[in-house]
């Protein structure tokens, strides 16, 4: 599943009796850049590296295969294991109208997931009602209400632009009309706008969200770190979303993510018709990350 | 002492640990300081301060491969300008931003909405050309992108337009059968307008990492780009990877994007960019 390169590098590797730290080296140097070039953070990367250092070193090479190979199996089961060994699902307890926030950076995928999630738990036999809470965005209300007849969901938007009131007022409908799951779509913000991730967290506070989902693209580079700390810091989100996976990123940010919150990755959306929605499968993007 | 150092592993460490988070990728980092460590040995005993000059300089010289500027007066009839890249990245946006900005220089403007896939794409454009105060070829029943490109070189034509702005649905480009809808509307202005489109950019979102390059390879596959806009500059990525890009495929940025407002769109400046990547 490795790339060529990346194979045949670690194959070269010989040895016998234990794996040594010149054969963990090299072999691990290898695999440090193929992390980089899959867009996992430098900082994150490093980490990672200098634990799977730890775990390989002084290892007993098992007799099947090389100390190349071995190093690539410790490094696919951290990798495994630090992406998240559970499934994890959404969390919906105590009373309804349970409460569904959706966030994250400008053009993400938040009112296409928002859009999806509510299909799915519709299809799970509940009644969600999808909240059109950008009023920043041109035609965002156009978007999500055309979005939500496609999929025969209610979408619920005001004439008024006050966000904090149509997130109330949803509430009040949804329990005047028996719907059991607000979805809140946001509009797109930077994390250093520090008036746009209040308004987040006033949000937060009215509502008081089953569920935070950071939305996420699954090409970002370098600077996932810094979007999604400070998301955290305020609103200290549930879940992940990795958006855009249809694509051939190799999505090293969902490393990058999880490294720094510790937050699970929920979802998986990979393409923009409404049942591209996936569960999170963490060995099948360990895989991709490593190329 | 002067508190100069040698070009040393620490600080080869950092200076990579610089140019890796901007987003640069490991292959132009490599680049970058395999020929530092050349030029050092020559200068002899250096600090960090002008060795992130002397990367500064080179990084600059990178990226003045191009005119960063898209020019309305080459044309004679209408100049057209199609708009491309992934899904999210920015181009309605950045549309309503060019319009607006031909329209402050005396251009007369027209944007034909040629996104016909996407929930409320028009209705976004037609946002964005009443801002700018331009007209809009939009045709809600048109689910064929190309024929809404044919209508609107027809009516820059007969409305004498100075420059036609074409948007484009978002599209990966993995997907074949869209990126063969791409050359599709080129192919379509081509036939209507002589040389059209005059201008291809491709928008790339300033978050993006080492697949942006795999975006630019692809999309110049399809369409010949002129020119990137990187949007969402006004973040905190550093949109490094267009040094990559520019070394590989000689494609230059004409554009920043760096902010969500119509007047938020200024012209590619290599000297402050590269030095913003080591703030
Ligand atoms: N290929 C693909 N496209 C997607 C996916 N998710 C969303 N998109 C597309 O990405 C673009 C942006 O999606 P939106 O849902 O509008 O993103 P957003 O986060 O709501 O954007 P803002 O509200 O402006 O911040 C649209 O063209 C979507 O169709 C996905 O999983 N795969
Ligand atoms: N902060 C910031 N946001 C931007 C910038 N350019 C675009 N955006 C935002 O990014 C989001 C997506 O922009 P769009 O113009 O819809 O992107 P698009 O490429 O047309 O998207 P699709 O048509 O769905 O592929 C919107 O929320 C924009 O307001 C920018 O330069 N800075
Ligand atoms: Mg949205
Ligand atoms: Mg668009």
């Amino acid at each position: 599943q490795l790339s060529e390169n990346l194979e045949n590098v670690l194959k070269k590797l010989r040895g016998r009796g234990k794996l040594t730290e010149k054969n963990v080296s090299d072999g691990l140097r290898e695999v440090r850049r193929a992390l980089l070039e899959a867009d996992v953070n430098y900082k994150v990367a490093k980490e990672f590296i200098a634990s799977v250092k730890e775990k390989a070193i002084g290892q007993e090479v098992l007799k099947s295969i090389t100390p190349g190979q071995q190093i690539v199996k410790v490094l696919h089961d951290e990798l495994v294991d630090l992406l998240g060994l559970e499934r994890s699902e959404l969390e919906l307890k105590g009373s309804p109208p349970h409460v569904i926030m959706v966030v994250g950076l400008q053009g993400s995928g938040k009112t296409t997931f928002v859009t999806k999630l509510g299909k799915q738990l519709r299809d799970k036999g509940r009644s969600p009602l999808l909240v059109g809470a950008d009023v920043y965005r041109p035609a965002a209300k156009d978007q999500l209400k055309t979005n939500g007849s496609k999929v025969d969901l209610p979408v619920f938007v005001t004439e008024h632009n006050r966000v904090l009131d149509i997130c109330a007022e949803a509430k009040q409908t949804a329990r005047k009309n028996h719907y059991d799951v607000l979805i809140l779509d946001t509009a797109g913000r930077l994390h250093i706008d520090e008036e746009m991730m209040d308004e987040l967290s006033d949000v937060k506070q009215q509502m008081q969200p089953d569920e935070i989902l950071f939305v996420a693209d699954g090409m970002t580079g370098q600077d996932a770190v810094n979007a999604a700390s400070e998301f955290l810091g305020y609103l200290d989100f549930t879940g992940v979303v990795l958006t855009k996976m249809d694509g051939d990123a190799r999505g090293g940010a969902a490393l990058s993510i999880r490294s720094v919150t510790g937050r699970p990755i929920k979802y998986m959306s990979v393409g923009e018709s409404m049942d591209s929605l996936e569960p999170f499968y963490p060995d099948r993007l360990a895989n991709r990350i490593l190329g | 002492f002067s508190g100069r150092t040698k070009l040393d592993d620490e600080l080869l460490e950092d200076l990579e640990e610089i140019l890796i988070e901007s987003d640069l990728g490991v292959d132009a980092t490599m680049q970058l300081l395999d020929d530092l460590r050349d030029r050092a040995s020559e200068i002899g005993e250096v600090d960090i301060g002008a060795l992130q000059e002397v990367l500064q300089n080179e990084i600059k010289q990178l990226l003045s491969n191009g005119s960063h500027a898209v020019q309305p007066e080459s044309q004679d009839g209408p100049q057209v300008i199609m708009v491309v890249g992934v899904n999210g990245s920015g181009k309605t946006t950045s549309i309503g931003k060019l319009a607006h900005q031909f329209k402050s220089k005396g251009k007369s403007v027209l944007i034909a909405a040629a996104d016909t896939f996407r929930a409320a794409a028009m209705e976004q454009l037609e946002n964005w050309a009443d801002r700018a105060n331009v007209d809009i070829i939009v045709n809600r029943k048109a689910k064929d992108p190309a024929s809404v490109a044919y209508d609107a070189a027809a009516a820059a034509i007969s409305r004498d337009v100075d420059v036609l702005i074409v948007d484009t649905a978002g599209r990966l480009h993995t997907q074949g059968n869209l990126m063969d809808e791409l050359q599709k509307i080129h192919r379509v202005l081509g036939k209507q307008i002589e040389n059209a489109p005059h201008e291809v950019l491709l928008v790339l979102d300033a978050t993006t990492g080492q697949n942006a390059i795999m975006q630019a390879r692809h999309f110049q596959k399809v369409v010949e780009i002129d020119g990137i806009i990187l949007a969402k500059l006004d973040g905190t990525a550093k949109g490094g990877v267009v040094v990559a890009i520019n070394r590989e495929l000689d494609m230059p940025v004409k554009y920043i994007g760096v902010g969500e407002g119509i007047d938020d769109l200024q012209l590619f400046d290599p000297e402050q960019f590269a030095e913003a990547l080591f703030y």
